[in-house]
């Protein structure tokens, strides 16, 4: 474990509580891609299926239970609790787009061809392009509320500061993993024109607008 | 040449 990896997952848990808090406090889920965290649901389902099968830390196993609970929690949320207030009509990116695709790579790029291992790599391949229905739905809508930029903002942090705990690794371990390092480059690239708007915007109290 | 890898990372 190093300080990047440790203030990426800590990004990670954050961007994930702000949105459970906002749609909790604000009571509805509006602005907010109920696909996006689907998908998210399903990378870590599909990653994470290794909690039966191994052992790293204790930190590693309740992470992992956090960032599932969670997730399941916000769908439910936004599909059961507050469905009244989810926004069908801006979140309409066809995720099957991502899903049959990163499915497809998973089975002929990976490190071992077995059910674990490429429903790991099927999960890495989804996390880097889960966040597009929301930065779809957020063009779409053509802005976003300065809670929902400040979750894209700490949930795009989070691959950004892997990819430095990844150089870390590679400098003092030798350790290097090129389907998530791809893929997490992949990832991070997509938040960069959201990372420019809300630096340039947001944190000038402008509302995030992006160009429709 | 072990069949399956100890993923590590979140």
């Amino acid at each position: 474990m190093n300080i990047f990896r440790l203030t990426g997952d800590l990004a990670h848990l954050i961007a994930i509580i702000i949105l459970l808090h906002k749609i909790w406090k604000s009571r509805s889920c509006a602005g907010i891609s109920g696909k996006s965290q689907v998908l998210f649901a399903l990378v870590y389902t599909t990653r994470y299926l290794d909690l039966v099968t191994s052992y790293v830390s204790i930190y590693n196993t309740f992470m992992k239970f956090v960032f599932l609970a969670t997730s399941y929690a916000t769908i439910y949320l936004i599909y059961v609790k507050f469905k009244a207030t989810y926004d069908h009509n801006h979140d309409t990116f066809r995720i099957e787009f991502l899903i049959l695709p990163s499915l497809a790579l998973a089975l002929l790029i990976n490190h071992y061809f077995n059910f674990l291992e490429v429903l790991w790599t099927f999960s890495i391949y989804l996390e880097s392009v889960a966040i597009l229905p929301q930065l779809f739905m957020v063009s779409k809508t053509g802005e976003a509320e300065s809670i929902t930029s400040h979750y894209l903002f700490a949930l795009g942090s989070y691959r950004a500061l892997y990819i430095l705990n990844w150089i870390y690794r590679y400098a003092t371990e030798g350790h290097y993993d090129l389907i998530a390092i791809v893929a997490g480059v992949v990832q991070t690239v997509l938040y960069c024109d959201f990372f420019y708007l809300y630096i340039t915007k947001v944190l000038k109290g402008k509302k995030l607008q992006l160009p429709a | 040449h072990e069949e399956t890898i100890l993923h590590d990372e979140l």
